[in-house]
């Protein structure tokens, strides 16, 4: 573990909290995608599928169940609260994402480290997350005011991998043997995803105005 | 090994 990569979890985490602090306390789910949600609960359904096979440590172990309750929660309550799903706009979020599931397994079949049911998902898995925010993106353009917890929410999700790219960095040049272009490759992807939300982000809270994407 | 076997990362 180093300091790039707990930051990166606690960033992740921070993500997850923000989310959950807005649904659950103002009952809201305005300007959220459920599409991504529901590709995030895929993503982490399909890498930590060694959580009761492979024990890494208790941090690890308490992080993939935070990680797996969190997402499908809040899948549940955009879809079946009777409060938060009122507020749950279906006509804007629109992004065909199931379109999405077949081409990350296609390619996790075919670009993967080892061809073993667990390592294929775990690599279907790393390609879903790089798009999965894509739903996201394209309603937040839709969106006409964003309210900051959403816009705190997107920055973070996209600030964590950043920092998991830091990581690797260090792991690269501190672990001789560490090389995983799978990961790297996506996670910088995913990243670059971000590029356009980040330079909006920062105009907005340097020009201290509302936050707004051009369509 | 068990590092190269399984991902220590989340």
């Amino acid at each position: 573990m180093n300091i790039f990569r707990l930051a990166g979890d606690m960033t992740h985490l921070a993500s997850v909290l923000v989310l959950l602090l807005k649904i659950h306390t103002i009952k809201s789910c305005a300007g959220i995608s459920l599409k991504t949600q529901e590709l995030f609960a895929i993503v982490f359904a399909s890498r930590y599928l060694d959580i009761f096979t492979d024990f890494i440590s208790l941090y690890n172990t308490l992080m993939k169940l935070i990680f797996l309750g969190s997402s499908f929660s809040i899948v549940w309550y955009i879809r079946r609260h009777k409060l938060v799903r009122r507020s749950y706009d279906k006509d804007q979020d629109t992004f065909r994402h199931y379109f999405l599931l077949l081409p990350c397994f296609i390619l996790a079949l075919l670009i993967n480290e080892k061809f073993t049911f667990k390592e294929v998902m775990w690599t279907f898995s790393l390609y879903l997350e790089a798009v999965a925010i894509l739903p996201q993106l394209v309603l937040l353009q839709r969106t006409k005011n964003i309210d900051n917890l959403t816009g705190q929410y997107v920055f973070l999700l996209g600030a964590y991998r950043g920092l998991y790219i830091l990581n690797w960095i260090y792991r690269y040049f501190t672990e001789p043997h560490y090389v995983h272009w799978i990961p790297w490759i996506s996670g910088l992807v995913q990243t670059l995803l971000y590029a356009d939300f980040f330079y909006y982000y920062f105009e907005s809270w340097k020009n201290n105005k509302k936050l707004q994407l051009p369509a | 090994k068990k590092e190269a076997e399984s991902h220590d990362e989340l």
